[in-house]
């Protein structure tokens, strides 16, 4: 079998079937005929009958152990998977990524993505605080300088008032003159 | 010996997804 | 002999591919005893009736033996040479090939100081958002504080306006020019008063 070619599902199959066959080749008629042999001299034909039925019954219970574990290890689908896998990396040379064997190692990678993403997240976000920070800072400076306008308009009336007031005690000293 | 492969395998096949999530969770709340 | 636990194989599989082969191995194996016990008690029951035949159960046995013996090598070696075929072909992972669950460790392999790095500047962004989350803060208190000071100081202009309103409804437009006035008349009227009594004196 052309071991990198096949599909793995194929090759299996092939592999399989070429052990089955040859082990049964090798438990031939002649072998097991001379192994009974005294059986065989006295019943050729029981003897031929029961080395076919030993080699079908051998047969057919392999063949169903494997169908069986094919499908308990679900490997039809396995294999289609890891074919399909494997034809993907087909240009990588690099020997791929491997487990550590150190968890907390092995799972930064998992982590990195959504760090990067939350970074990336803080970084907008604080952006976009900057922004309205700015905008809350620019109203601030607005309202200090009115409030320091109306600081000074109260204190221009105020001060007009207090000249009043002057004007009013010179009033009275003019008028409290006899 | 097998049983740890396969127990060591499979929890490096699940964990990563269940911390990962875990973690999301962590980071939305540290965004709210 | 170091043991290769094929951990990335189980990893994809769900199942060590060591122990999937021991398990069909010791199978084919159960078979083949149990099969050849079946064709044993076959050829035992024939010559049951088969009471001259001189042959033996022993004899029988024996051929058994030696036909499973043989048989037994012929598997072991057949069954060797099958597993490694499929222990290196079918049920390996080239080691080019990453998992598709594995490919974040192809696309962010840090290491433990990038990774520590990126810790780093996610937390000092952390900071710098609650910073500006209280500077922001501090600005909403003072905008709400300007609103009322701003209210106070406009209520204080008001007041003034209704100073002056007060004057004008009173016929004062100007209380400024309207107290010069009068401290001017008051004056003249004074110094008017103060000639009269001199005139009054001298008339006098």
């Amino acid at each position: 079998v052309r071991v990198e070619a096949a599909p793995r599902l194929l090759m299996f199959d092939k592999i399989v079937k070429t052990f089955l066959e040859k082990l049964l080749a090798s438990g031939s008629f002649q072998r097991f005929a001379h192994c009974y042999q005294s059986f065989y001299n006295l019943q050729p034909e029981v003897t031929a009958s029961v080395h076919e039925k030993f080699l079908s019954l051998l047969q057919t219970s392999i063949q169903d152990e494997i169908d069986q574990v094919k499908e308990e290890g679900n490997l039809e689908v396995l294999f289609t998977i890891l074919d399909r896998i494997v034809e993907e990396s087909k240009d990588k040379k690099e020997p791929a990524w491997r487990p550590s064997g150190i968890p907390e190692e092995d799972l930064r990678s998992w982590l990195v993505p959504y760090i990067l993403n939350q970074k990336q997240y803080l970084r907008k976000h604080h952006r976009e605080m900057q922004e309205e920070n700015a905008k809350l800072m620019r109203s601030v400076l607005a309202g200090r300088e009115k409030i320091m306008e109306l600081q000074q308009q109260i204190q221009l009336r105020s001060q007009a008032w207090q000249a009043i007031q002057k004007d009013k005690q010179q009033l009275i000293l003019a008028l409290g003159n006899p | 010996f097998d049983e740890n492969i396969v127990e060591t395998t499979t929890k490096r096949k699940q964990y990563p997804r269940k911390i990962a999530a875990h973690f999301i969770k962590i980071l939305k709340t540290e965004r709210e | 002999m170091s043991i290769n636990p094929m951990s990335y194989e189980t990893q994809f599989f769900g199942f060590t591919p060591q122990t999937c082969l021991l398990r069909v191995y010791n199978a084919f194996q159960d078979y083949l005893f149990d099969i050849m016990l079946i064709a044993e008690q076959v050829i035992l029951r024939k010559l049951e009736g088969l009471p001259d035949s001189n042959i033996s159960s022993s004899q029988i046995r024996e051929g058994t033996e030696s036909f499973l013996i043989f048989m037994k090598e012929r598997f072991e070696q057949l069954f060797g040479k099958m597993e490694s075929i499929l222990l290196n072909f079918v049920l390996s992972i080239p080691e080019n090939v990453l998992l598709p669950a594995d490919k974040v460790h192809e696309q962010y392999s840090y290491s433990k100081e990038e990774f520590q790095q990126l810790e780093r500047e996610v937390k000092q962004l952390q900071m710098n958002c609650s910073a500006e989350a209280a500077a922001r803060q501090e600005l909403l208190v003072e905008l709400d504080e300007q609103k009322a000071t701003e209210a106070e100081l406009q209520k204080t202009l008001r007041w003034f306006d209704s100073l002056e309103n007060a004057g004008k409804e009173n016929g004062i437009a100007d209380f400024t020019e309207s107290l010069a006035f009068l401290t001017r008349s008051a004056s003249e009227v004074s110094s008017k008063l103060k000639e009269i009594e001199e005139k009054s004196k001298s008339l006098g």
